[in-house]
């Protein structure tokens, strides 16, 4: 299990922003995520969940911290032409990731990274997952410590002596 | 710009399964992720997104469809156990992915491919972005055309004509 993984990465600068019920209709997506390139904002996770019974759907952005004014004033002049009901913000973000390959393939290696993070009281804001790169986004405070716990919980210090060793 | 990416997958075969409204507090997709991981239930995406101002939150999955019916038994089982407001589906659904490296870094990538299914009327039903893979879950009916639109979108076929040359 632990041959899939290669490391923890922790952003400790990031902004979470979102377009609260936008019209879950095809352009969106494309309307704002030009907006936002337009202006050179440099978007780090863009995650979108699925709400198949109605009509509108939200989009979030991480981004970094200094890019969160700007970031929010595109969204609000959006969010007055698509008829959206908000713009929301979280600007004690940062992420951290589990990195590795065929991460995907085995169902408890997000398990095992989820239940750490609850074990020790941290709560995780957001989420996004490939099968290289699992992702979680915490508050500031918890960023370094969540780094820790995952390098333990897959014992990726035992990894790095023995490529070290070899 | 094009130097970043290298192809365009699809995986036509997934259903989107979430639950809904479950208390957004430490643990809590620990036990969801495990709960499928123990039932040796293969998750491809996991898409979070965030809601500061309230205290519950939803969690999306995506599938492939053969395992959609025991994935709903099991977040109908946590449903219950956690008191969520409901477990939604979508059984239509298809995963077209821009593989490539770096692509968070130009905000023009994301706006591109985005931009590419809205004008040909593709809805996007979910979105989980990485620097190396940028993920939209389309309906099946959808998934070949979005594929072949974003490989033209970049130009995908010079690349690879190119590389084939050299
Ligand atoms: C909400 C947004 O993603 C919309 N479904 C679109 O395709 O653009
Ligand atoms: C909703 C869920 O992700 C919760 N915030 C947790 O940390 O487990």
């Amino acid at each position: 299990i632990f041959r899939a993984i290669s490391s923890v990465a922790i952003d400790k600068d990031q902004a979470a922003v979102a377009i609260m019920d936008v019209p879950d209709q095809p352009g969106i997506a494309g309307k704002i995520t030009q907006a936002l390139a337009k202006r050179n904002i440099g978007i780090d996770m863009i995650v979108q969940s699925f709400h198949p019974s109605i009509d509108h759907n939200s989009i979030a952005f991480t981004v970094s911290s200094d890019a969160l004014d700007e970031t929010v004033l595109v969204l609000e002049e959006l969010k007055a032409q698509l008829g959206a009901r908000s713009v929301q913000v979280d600007a004690d973000c940062a992420k951290v990731s589990l990195i590795g390959a065929g991460l995907v393939e085995q169902p408890d290696i997000p398990a095992r990274m989820f239940t750490t993070l609850g074990e020790n009281s941290i709560n995780i804001k957001m989420i996004s997952t490939s099968e290289m790169k699992l992702s979680c986004v915490v508050s500031r405070d918890n960023a370094e410590k969540a780094a820790r716990l995952i390098h333990e919980a897959f014992e990726l210090h035992l990894l790095e002596n023995k490529s070290a060793a070899t």
